[in-house]
């Protein structure tokens, strides 16, 4: 059922987008058709070209999707039991288009408002959104004596082309955003799935929108605790991350497997004796093991 | 004793065909039987490595020898198998023997560029071979 789910969503996707399979090697390849990482596996074995030039990807971008990668997989590749087994795909974009437009205010700690563009041409149909978030980074490392308050306003817009639909079209969220900002930091993340999510769903292929942060110094700072205002000429552009779960059947269901493996204690337990082991010594052990633990 | 049992063999006009350490080779485990072996590959010796970020080493495994005949026990074969070798050997030799094959499999996680630039991490089902069997 999980093949056959899997390639009846591959198959709408097919309608939606004119995808091909991307198992059916029966006719040419050509750019549209690669899907995923197999097809163009595929693609290289049947055309024995190592594989189109390709966009060199933003260095920050690629450090950071190779650290999330260690965090996820052993040096062989093979995927942690301590990560979250609901999604098995994970894609960072960067923005093809940025302008800024208001400049930032150094003082309120206002960053220059952007403009971002995101091409989501490589989202399959059956990869279906769990969460996305907008990654900022620093040009380089500062730190901050304690956490940061933030307030990000987000404008979703509709593309540039489709200007006849009138600006009220125009989607326009507030998030309050709090994070922690402690020393060394680099990254940190805006949880933008909310206003995504029925934009990825729909397919839509590009995503416009303005990002407005406004950060401000700490409730009950006093002026001396800064040794420098938050500095917020030092942040990149936001890249977009998509955590997603890709439905087909080639895809890894980690979940799948976790809700379908018996774990040994059910089974002692369905032995009776097995599992039963004196109070006393039971609990000894527990705070012995947890002492260990600790 | 073996040279004194051959003698002894031999004067009995044993038929020369029959040798008893041919005989027994029926009944030893194949040499090569069948079980799993390691290939160790990188991406760049595929020239993949402009698209595939990580990982740098790729061991999908593979199941390679003879499927000896009691495949029973302990290659979990089902009873088929031991009915295509019996096949094979008594009826039709065109009916190939039963073949190596994997049984199971575990995940690969890829880190991968696309082409318009953009990063993925992708968990691929069934992409490393982890025991073998006799079917």
């Amino acid at each position: 059922s999980q093949a056959s789910r899997g390639e009846t969503q591959i198959a709408a996707g097919a309608e939606l987008k004119s995808k091909a399979e991307p198992w059916s090697l029966l006719r040419p390849l050509d750019e549209r058709d690669r899907s995923d990482f197999l097809s163009p596996v595929f693609r290289v074995l049947y055309d024995g070209q190592g594989g189109t030039p390709r966009l060199q990807p933003d260095s920050r971008a690629l450090r950071y999707m190779k650290r999330l990668y260690k965090t996820y997989a052993t040096k062989e590749g093979i995927p942690k039991s301590n990560r979250s087994p609901f999604y098995n795909t994970v894609r960072l974009f960067t923005s093809c288009a940025q302008r800024k437009r208001a400049p930032g205010d150094q003082a309120t700690g206002s960053v220059p408002s952007v403009d971002l563009l995101f091409n989501l041409d490589r989202v399959t149909a059956v990869e279906n959104l769990l969460k996305s978030v907008l990654l900022y980074t620093f040009s380089n490392s500062i730190s901050f004596p304690s956490a940061v308050k933030c307030v990000c306003n987000l404008v979703i817009k509709e593309p540039e082309f489709s200007s006849r639909i009138p600006s009220r079209a125009q989607s326009s969220f507030n998030f309050n955003l709090q994070f922690e900002i402690k020393k060394k930091y680099r990254w940190f993340e805006v949880d933008v799935t909310t206003p995504l999510r029925p934009l990825v769903a729909s397919n839509k292929r590009s995503i416009h929108m303005s990002v407005n942060l406004t950060c401000e110094r700490g409730q009950g700072q006093d002026s001396s605790a800064w040794d420098k205002p938050f500095n917020v000429t030092l942040l990149v552009p936001p890249s977009l991350l998509l955590y997603l779960n890709d439905t087909s059947a080639q895809a890894y269901h980690g979940w799948y497997s976790l809700r379908y493996k018996r774990r040994p204690s059910q089974r002692a337990d369905q032995n009776g004796g097995l599992s039963v082991c004196s109070k006393g010594k039971g609990s000894a052990e527990g705070v012995r093991s947890s002492r260990h633990r600790r | 004793g073996w040279e004194t049992v051959s003698l002894a063999l031999n004067k009995t006009l044993v038929p020369t065909s029959l040798n008893l350490s041919e005989y027994f080779k029926q009944f030893v485990f194949p040499q090569h039987e069948c079980e799993l072996h390691d290939f160790r590959l990188s991406f760049s010796q595929l020239k993949w490595d402009n698209w595939i970020v990580a990982p740098h080493r790729y061991n999908p495994r593979y199941c390679k020898g003879e499927c000896p005949r009691a495949v029973g026990y302990r290659y979990g074969s089902p009873v088929h198998t031991m009915v295509q070798n019996i096949i094979h050997e008594k009826l039709d030799s065109s009916v190939p023997r039963p073949s190596c094959v994997p049984a199971k499999y575990s995940p690969l996680s890829v880190l991968t560029i696309e082409p318009d630039g953009s990063i993925a991490y992708k968990e691929y089902e069934d992409m490393i071979a982890t025991q073998c069997t006799c079917r």
